[in-house]
């Protein structure tokens, strides 16, 4: 509140990733040196992927600590203390990756408060690097200040990068990095006088992301099991498979809404994306509006020849007209399926639609509901249906759910001056199909409550993960299979997995969190739990919801489905609440920020018509 | 007068004006197959106000029901009914309420007058009182379409044909004339138009005031949002 009669003794960030699944610790004491009590608040940011597992608040030598509940539950809570003129709400989005986590107290006179905010995430592989995004913004220099990761990797560390957008020259140098072949040890704490802007500022320069990504050895096809107090890991992306080739149809939205920045981004990432096709692949571009177009009414070999003429057609792609996805993507299906039939394209090689759109379907089939049936229904379960969705204007579940539903995902596209990258980022993910139709097996009767383990495709640069319950707690090792289609041939690897000593691989440590394998599964099951719970039939999607709720509440998660109450000293009756947002949430706090941005002098007894909900046509004078 | 066009699944608004010479009918509504026809005459102000624009206000509208064979005639002067073959009159200055078989009429004295048509059409028209001495203007109405979901898919008119779904996007927000009204590009039927976010006021809850709605303005009659001209809704009289 008031900074200089605050002062900030420590800020300290404390990450440990074993085996991919990081436990971050976020740590901060204050002092309130005002002779009368004031509000002292808490801001930090953690990423979007992460779910909070614990808040705590120390006051006075009394520690007040969050618990999580079923959200419903919480809401009831929640309401009383929003009728009670209080702001209850605890995380917000903030930006494309992280979500802001914020709470104030009231301290007394000379008093230290000590917050604690712990999360835990599975970091997912993406073109061929984990990622741990730190995002620290001290208001002033704190007097003891650090970031520390701990990485524990049994199957080898490949390498560590560590930067941060904040590093100047000379902080540079604070940054340590140890690693060895199985750990690496990064930390960073400047001093107070090497966090100021210039001798003497108040100011601080750390204020940005702090990033360290790295990568592990992948040595075994088979991939990496471990075996840890009863449940199991198995970590698969084999490093030396050739790629399988694809056959993939841009389904591109060029309505109205996509003129100028967006059309001529999208352009560009086509440009990008047409120059790195494969020469095996095939291709065939489909831009729509309310009118379907196509470059070619068939796919064609990525041949120079080729992909040259497409490039000139792609810049003679124009935004106008009104959106119709249906027909569109239909158009996609069609020409996949024909040249499939036909045997235009090769046998072994890989479908994919990637379809990118900034809007809401307005003409020809505009019912969403009745798109994603046609859409299932024309695919079969035979190909990939990828969805990018430009903007703020899009329902992004709408893209979700369909993608969800045919082999793929959805991903966001943010309107700024990098979506071009974003946009080749995203196809770069998907560009080298290695394996389809992947199956993970294990012995059934070693084994219970395992995720996910049949995969329609493994991209190179990313991972499958799958992990299990061990119906014997005592078992050492036991017999994996993979089976999979591959390029020429179908991929079979057999091994047995066996127990690592962790006592011997780290013996320095006295401990490194020892139920991380339960709660990478716990996270994993309920991650997937999540995705079931839009998909499928009605009574799929509740007790999929309903087993995400039990293992989230077990297990402690800050999910969509669960909410953590935290109670403030002065405020026992009006608690407050962290929730998880989805993305969906996220999209619509942007927009409404987007909106108050541009229409700021919106006048505010508007508001009373933006929610009713029978149309009103009227003529007047003023 | 102002045309609004709300559209609450888009949490938006698009208007327009329809400006003509003073006397000038126009058609609303007009819906054939349930026999409904609303037109409105418009007068503009006692004399050109100093800044030389002359601003048109509906005065008048008549209002038929073939079907049900019910007809009323609504001035800034008084309401005409003519239900089960004779003329009912009522006045402005009363509150009053009718109701019949196929028509329901409640007058609200000195300010509204909500009728529902049977199994068709709801509407409200408010009385705009002007100082009688007011050296420019004078009483006007306007009038509110609350319920048309009975009426069919032929229905037209300057507010008839938004009485369906209209699909359009906007994009391209950039600066305006005006610092707080930035233009956009509109593509709507096929046309791309330059339009510009404002807004119109919403006199129900204050007939006075009105309460301000934020909406996409479509320059010049409403061209290209409207379908052909406003001109084209032009008639030679009232019913």
């Amino acid at each position: 509140a008031n900074e200089a009669q605050v002062e900030v003794h420590s800020m300290a960030v404390d990450c440990t990733v074993t085996s991919r699944f990081a436990h971050t610790v976020m740590t901060s004491v204050a002092l309130n040196k005002a002779n009368s009590s004031q509000e002292i608040s808490f801001d930090v940011e953690l990423p979007k992927t992460a779910f909070i597992t614990n808040f705590s608040m120390e006051i006075e030598g009394e520690v007040y600590v969050g618990q999580v509940k079923e959200k419903e539950k919480a809401k009831k809570q929640y309401e009383k203390a929003v009728s009670s003129g209080q702001t209850a709400g605890l995380v917000k989005a903030s930006g494309r990756k992280m979500e802001k986590f914020s709470v104030s107290v009231n301290i007394a006179a000379e008093s230290n408060v000590t917050f604690v905010l712990t999360y835990e995430e599975l970091l997912q592989r993406k073109l061929g690097r984990y990622e741990i995004l730190t995002r620290v913004k001290p208001k002033l220099p704190v007097q003891e200040f650090h970031i520390v990761a701990n990485i524990y990797e049994p199957q080898g560390i490949a390498f560590v990068d560590v930067h941060a957008n904040f590093l100047s020259n000379d902080l540079l140098p604070l940054v340590e990095k140890t690693v060895t072949a199985q750990k690496a040890h990064i930390s960073f704490s400047p001093t107070m006088e090497q966090q100021r802007k210039c001798p003497g500022c108040d100011g601080t320069q750390i204020d940005g992301d702090f990033v360290i990504n790295y990568d592990v050895e992948r040595a075994q096809t088979l991939g990496d099991i471990q075996i840890v107090n009863g449940y199991f890991v198995h970590f698969f992306a084999p490093s030396d498979l050739p790629r399988v080739p694809k056959n993939v149809v841009f389904v591109i939205d060029r309505s109205g809404s996509m003129s100028g920045n967006k059309m001529q981004q999208t352009r560009e990432a086509l440009q990008a994306i047409l120059t790195d096709l494969h020469e095996e692949d095939h291709f065939a571009l489909v831009p729509f509006d309310d009118k379907i177009l196509s470059w070619k009414e068939s796919l064609y070999k990525a041949t120079k020849e080729n992909v040259a003429d497409a490039l000139v057609y792609v810049q003679n792609i124009h935004a106008n007209g009104l959106t119709n996805i249906n027909d569109a993507v239909m158009k996609g299906i069609n020409m996949l399926h024909s040249d499939r039939e036909h045997k235009r394209i090769p046998e072994r090689s890989f479908d994919m639609i990637i379809l990118l759109t900034d809007g809401m379907p307005n003409t020809g089939e505009s019912n969403i509901a009745r798109i994603q049936e046609n859409v299932k229904s024309a695919l079969g379960g035979k190909t990939s249906l990828f969805c990018l969705g430009f903007g703020n204007d899009v329902d992004y579940s709408f893209l979700d759910v369909m993608s969800s539903q045919n082999r793929g995902l959805a991903r966001r596209i943010f309107e700024a001056s990098d979506a071009t990258l974003q946009l080749q980022g995203f196809y770069e993910e998907v560009a080298s199909p290695l394996l389809s139709e992947l199956d993970l097996r294990y012995p059934d009767s070693a084994v219970d409550a395992l995720t996910t383990n049949h995969f329609s495709q493994l991209f190179n640069g990313s991972e499958i993960v799958v992990a299990g319950r061990l119906t014997d707690n005592n078992l050492d090792n036991f017999m994996v299979d993979v089976f999979g289609q591959g390029f020429e041939n179908d991929f079979k690897v057999q091994g047995e997995a066996k127990a690592v000593d962790w006592n011997a691989l780290y013996p320095e440590e006295d401990y490194i969190f020892g139920d991380f394998t339960e709660r990478l599964w716990a996270y994993l099951t309920i991650q997937q739990l999540l995705d079931k719970s839009k998909i499928g039939a009605a009574d799929e999607k509740a007790n999929a919801t309903a087993e995400a709720l039990e293992m989230a509440l077990r297990y402690s998660f800050v999910t969509p489905l669960t909410s953590m109450v935290v109670t403030k000293p002065d405020s026992r009756d009006d608690p407050l609440i962290a929730d998880k947002l989805t993305e969906e949430q996220r999209q619509r706090e942007e927009k409404m920020a987007i909106r108050a941005q541009a229409y700021q002098y919106r006048p505010i007894q508007s508001q009373s018509y933006l929610h009713q909900s029978t149309p009103v046509y009227f003529v007047d004078g003023d | 007068p102002h045309f609004i066009i709300e559209l609450p699944d888009r949490n938006d608004s698009l208007c327009f004006n329809i400006n003509d010479k003073p006397g000038t009918i126009f058609n609303l509504v007009t819906d054939p197959t349930t026999g409904i026809l609303v037109n409105g005459q418009i007068i503009g102000d006692k004399k050109i106000p100093p800044d030389g624009k002359i601003n048109t206000y509906f005065w008048r509208f008549g209002i038929v029901h073939q079907t049900l064979g019910a007809r009323l005639d609504i001035s800034t002067k008084d309401i005409s009914v003519f239900q089960d073959g004779e003329w009912v009159r009522l006045l402005w200055s009363d509150t009053a309420s009718i109701k019949g078989a196929n028509v329901e009429l409640l007058v609200t004295k000195d300010r509204s007058l909500t009728v529902t048509l049977k199994d068709s059409v709801k509407f409200v028209i408010l009385l705009h009182k002007v100082w009688a001495n007011h050296p420019y203007h004078r009483d006007y109405l306007g009038f509110y379409t609350l319920d048309s979901h009975l009426l069919s898919s032929s229905t037209h008119g300057l507010l008839g044909q938004f009485y369906r779904p209209i699909d359009y996007e906007v994009t391209d927000l950039r600066p305006g004339a005006v610092p707080e009204k930035p233009d956009a590009t509109m593509y709507v039927k096929g046309r791309e138009l330059t339009v510009t976010r404002g807004w119109q006021r919403d006199f129900r809850r204050d007939v006075k005031n009105g309460e301000d709605v934020p909406c996409w303005f479509i320059h010049n009659n409403g061209t290209g949002l409207i379908d052909g001209e406003a001109t084209d809704y032009v008639v030679s009289g009232l019913f």
